[in-house]
């Protein structure tokens, strides 16, 4: 059986409100080692990948594999009855019908409960190949978001540039052409303002800004993203969640010309 | 004009 306790229920209600506009149905899979979910979207443009290790909950018991066929609008219901700072507990039997979720409230006796009915779902998992991304962009999560969505104003698509001149995100639409440069920053005073930028070669990639301003609903998980490019293959968003726990997006990119 | 990629293109099934 699966026994999971988060300390706030926040977080699992940031990880499912930053998928839910992407995915709709989808397994979590659990086992010893946490709580995992891989979706790609109808379009099979984009993929999400979470991974909740053990070490996010207190306790965490699953002694065998689960998979729990959730629909996330339906998980959504049932999450918006949990108060960000309640304890939220899952449950689910080895073959489970249903997933209970507790939420306790720590400053008062409250506590409700809610079973949530599975769904079968048969879902093709995709082999993600380890990939040593030839730029590596870490940023506040704040600042990538105002960047993809000040840019979909103008246009659908952006070509993202990594140099050794530092990263230029740019756009061509029907109105006129926008672009931002970012350069390595360090803030002394608020390192979570820092920009640090890895290069071992050049990369020029369009995508889809539909797609990465979605992404960017998980800003409200962590302060700072990661984004790793390589030419030709997949771009990758990262928010960390909590120790070694993660939320990522892949998207594949626009080529041609 | 440049075509959106899918991901089956870059990602095997496993």
């Amino acid at each position: 059986m699966l026994e999971a306790r988060l300390e706030q229920a926040s977080i699992l209600k940031k990880v499912v409100d930053a998928i839910k506009d992407l995915v709709q149905d989808c397994n979590f899979d659990c086992n010893d080692s946490g709580i995992a979910l891989q979706a790609m979207d109808n379009s099979h443009v984009a993929l999400v990948s979470m991974m909740l290790k053990t070490e996010t909950f207190s306790p965490f018991r699953c002694d065998r594999n689960i998979a729990l066929g959730v629909n996330l609008t339906s998980l959504t219901k049932v999450l918006r009855a949990a108060q960000n700072e309640d304890i939220l507990t899952l449950k689910a039997e080895d073959a489970p019908d249903v997933l209970n979720l507790v939420f306790e409230s720590s400053e008062n006796d409250r506590i409700s409960e809610y079973d949530l009915k599975l769904m079968d779902i048969d879902q093709e998992h995709l082999g993600i190949p380890d990939t040593e991304y030839a730029a590596t962009i870490s940023m506040p999560s704040a600042e990538f978001k105002r960047i993809t969505t000040d840019l979909m104003a103008m246009s659908e698509s952006v070509n993202i540039e990594a140099s050794k001149d530092g990263v230029k995100f740019s756009c061509q639409g029907d109105i006129g052409n926008g672009s931002i440069t970012l350069r390595q920053h360090t803030n002394v005073d608020k390192p979570a303002e820092n920009i640090e930028i890895e290069l071992s070669e050049p990369v020029s990639l369009t995508f889809s800004l539909k797609y990465l301003v979605n992404f960017c609903k998980a800003s409200a998980l962590s302060s700072t993203v990661k984004i790793c490019l390589s030419n030709e293959v997949p771009l990758l968003v990262e928010y960390n969640i909590s120790a070694s726990s993660y939320l990522r997006f892949y998207l594949a990119p626009k080529i041609g010309d | 004009p440049k075509q959106q990629q899918t991901l089956g293109k870059f990602f095997g099934k496993k």
